[in-house]
């Protein structure tokens, strides 16, 4: 199983989560760069 | 004989006294940020906050510190990444930040779009500080100048559902977005420590114990943090799906899992929370790295490191009083107390001798001490 997880997790390497529609604490508009 | 016993209590509850105080400081950077130079964290820290009210005035600077968090990345930007990066400063000077009328700092995007124009054709130094470890590092983002007919237009009416800076962009796309945000935010995760319910949500949606954090919740639920938040979240999903963001420390990636949330609102894992349960650091293996540059298949090049070894967080395994800035400042003073106390009316000449052996880390070899 852990073989498995392996196989898959790599496949998130490059990901990036996505905040933007989050809730935050944080303050102020979210600026694009 | 009795004014021996009577000045040791007293050194006894100094000693404690001190300690309380200190651990209760809110002044005091929490260990995680301290990778952070100074400088970087001065604007914010010597923030007129302090000047405004009373009420203000103690507010924990480890609540308040902020930084520009990377909340979205371009697929092809490769240096910063979402959820642990922040940008705490450029060209080694802090993110430029104005005071609003109740004296909290925010940051002052028109200048720093400022400066990304004025580096247009050249690369900006930006200082980033990562929740991974509470690490700090340099990135150099290459900055392209936009084409002059293909500037930002400069909208003359204030839109709130799209922000501006107010200064026209004349580079190109960065391919990152970022909101102020404090940078205690990124340490509001919790650790798998092990899967207690057999085929239980945990287990079927595959989080690895020890391996994987839980870092966010659908909808940025888990943004408050809290010991119980999770907890409160998953019994408030009975009989519902819940879509929740796992890091795995192995792999060092981040991915969304799907857990269906049975009847009894479990789980189904044991999960800690706090300061020894943070992110660690990542460390890269140069044998590993150098195979992925070899090989296009990706290969998982991170080497994980215990939290426990990546970060040992002084308030848990010592008193805060021997920390490295404080012994600089009052060196000797609180830890030796006792020490002075047993050895008043000894030979000072012996005491000073054995303080200047422990000043040298390691005694020189036997030639280089006989040429000297």
């Amino acid at each position: 199983n852990m073989e498995v997880d392996r196989v898959m997790l790599n496949k998130w390497r490059q990901w990036n989560v996505d905040m933007t529609t989050w809730r935050s604490i944080g303050s102020g508009p979210i600026m694009e760069f | 004989m009795f004014r021996i016993a009577k000045n040791l209590v007293r050194t006894f509850e100094q000693s404690v006294q001190d300690t309380l105080a200190l651990s209760q400081d809110s002044s005091n950077l929490d260990a995680f940020f301290q990778s952070i130079p100074p400088n970087l964290l001065s604007a914010q820290l010597e923030s007129p906050v302090d000047a405004v009210s009373e009420g203000v005035k103690h507010t924990n600077v480890n609540e308040t510190l902020s930084g520009l968090r990377i909340v979205w990345v371009d697929e092809m930007q490769f240096q910063l990444q979402s959820f642990f990066d922040y940008i705490v400063g450029f060209n080694d000077d802090p993110v430029p930040v104005v005071s609003n009328q109740h004296g909290f700092s925010y940051p002052d995007y028109r200048r720093i779009t400022s400066i990304f124009n004025e580096h247009c054709g050249r690369t900006l130094k930006v200082n980033i500080w990562s929740a991974k470890g509470g690490t700090f590092r340099d990135e150099y983002i290459s900055i392209i100048s936009k084409e002059s007919d293909d500037l930002d237009d400069v909208s003359l009416n204030h839109d709130e559902r799209r922000p501006s800076s107010g200064e026209a962009h004349q580079f190109q796309a960065l391919g990152f977005k970022v909101q102020w945000t404090p940078l205690i935010a990124s340490t509001f995760t919790y650790h798998i420590l092990n899967v207690n319910i057999p085929d239980g949500p945990a287990q079927s949606a595959g989080l690895i114990p020890d391996e994987d954090y839980i870092i966010g919740c659908q909808d940025g639920l888990l943004a408050t943090g809290g010991e119980t938040l999770l907890q409160d979240i998953v019994r408030s999903r009975a009989n519902y799906d819940l879509v929740l963001y796992v890091y795995n420390k192995v792999s060092d990636c981040v991915r969304p899992i799907t857990v269906h949330i049975g009847p009894d609102g479990r789980l189904g894992c044991n999960v800690g929370y706090g300061f020894l349960h943070r992110i660690p650091t990542v460390k890269h293996c140069p044998q590993q790295a150098q195979q992925q540059g070899q090989d296009d298949n990706p290969v998982p090049v991170p080497v994980p490191v215990e939290s426990e070894t990546a970060f040992v967080p002084s308030a848990f395994t010592a008193p805060p009083v021997p920390t490295k800035k404080k012994s600089k400042n009052k060196k000797g003073t609180q830890p030796l107390a006792m020490d002075d106390y047993f050895n008043e009316g000894r030979d000072k000449s012996s005491t000073a001798a054995k303080s200047a052996e422990s000043d040298i880390l390691a005694p020189p070899p036997q030639k280089q001490s006989s040429s000297d």
